[in-house]
């Protein structure tokens, strides 16, 4: 998912 | 969300309003960096390129858009501004950005978490990101002393990614798997660039004198 990926920060 | 990443980014989004809004009222940008600030606006558009296609929530697409929009608008306004652009120090800002562009993109294409697009251009905007200051602050050796909202500015994007570091620290130890080396990484060697910044902002303000940066 995007949050595994650390793409849930900006 | 956790206080560490919120304060983070408020701290970020001051930075930003804080050029902008000395650059808008004063109609000045001396002491500012183009190229930082040009190299911000790269950075913006290849990490938010899912800005459209991922929803995450309405502070995520709200915040990236004020992002894109403020690094854009202070890029407008020292290019293209007729009073504004007169300020410009274009003899003084003369760091080779270019320079910076196409290692953190070369080093992107090798060490990333996925060979594709996107995640290239991502890890390429966190690479990027932690030496765009640099023109920034070769610029203040240069002209030797800055006026207070510029030395805000810088302490604010420093301070910022102080706090990205304990936000990573937190979701270590509070969600399992969360393990990213490449914006650690990246966001370290950032914090550290600032480091004598943060040395002699704090001297200078403890001893209540006009910021001196040294030769």
């Amino acid at each position: 998912t995007k949050a595994h990926l650390g793409h849930d920060e900006l | 969300m956790n206080i560490f990443r919120f304060a983070g980014d408020m701290t970020h989004l001051a930075s930003v309003l804080v050029l902008l809004l000395k650059i808008h009222t004063i109609k000045s940008c001396a002491g500012v960096s183009l190229k930082t600030q040009e190299l911000y606006a790269i950075v913006f558009a290849t990490r938010y390129l899912d800005i459209f296609t991922d929803f995450i929530s309405l502070y995520n697409t709200f915040m990236k858009l004020v992002f894109l929009g403020s690094s854009f608008s202070i890029v407008w306004y020292m290019r293209s501004h007729k009073i504004v652009r007169r300020s410009y120090d274009k003899d003084q800002d003369t760091f080779r950005h270019y320079f910076l562009i196409v290692p953190c993109l070369l080093l992107a294409m090798i060490i990333n978490e996925k060979f594709t697009f996107r995640e290239v251009l991502w890890t390429f905007s966190l690479f990027l990101e932690a030496v765009a200051i640099l023109p920034q602050l070769v610029l203040l050796q240069r002209t030797r002393n800055i006026d207070n909202l510029t030395g805000q500015y810088i302490f604010l994007l420093g301070a910022y990614r102080a706090f990205y570091i304990f936000n990573w620290i937190y979701r270590y130890f509070t969600e399992p798997h969360y393990v990213h080396w490449i914006p650690w990484i990246a966001g370290l060697l950032q914090t550290l660039l600032y480091g004598d910044f943060f040395y002699y902002y704090f001297h200078s303000w403890k001893n209540n004198k006009k910021l001196q940066l040294p030769a």
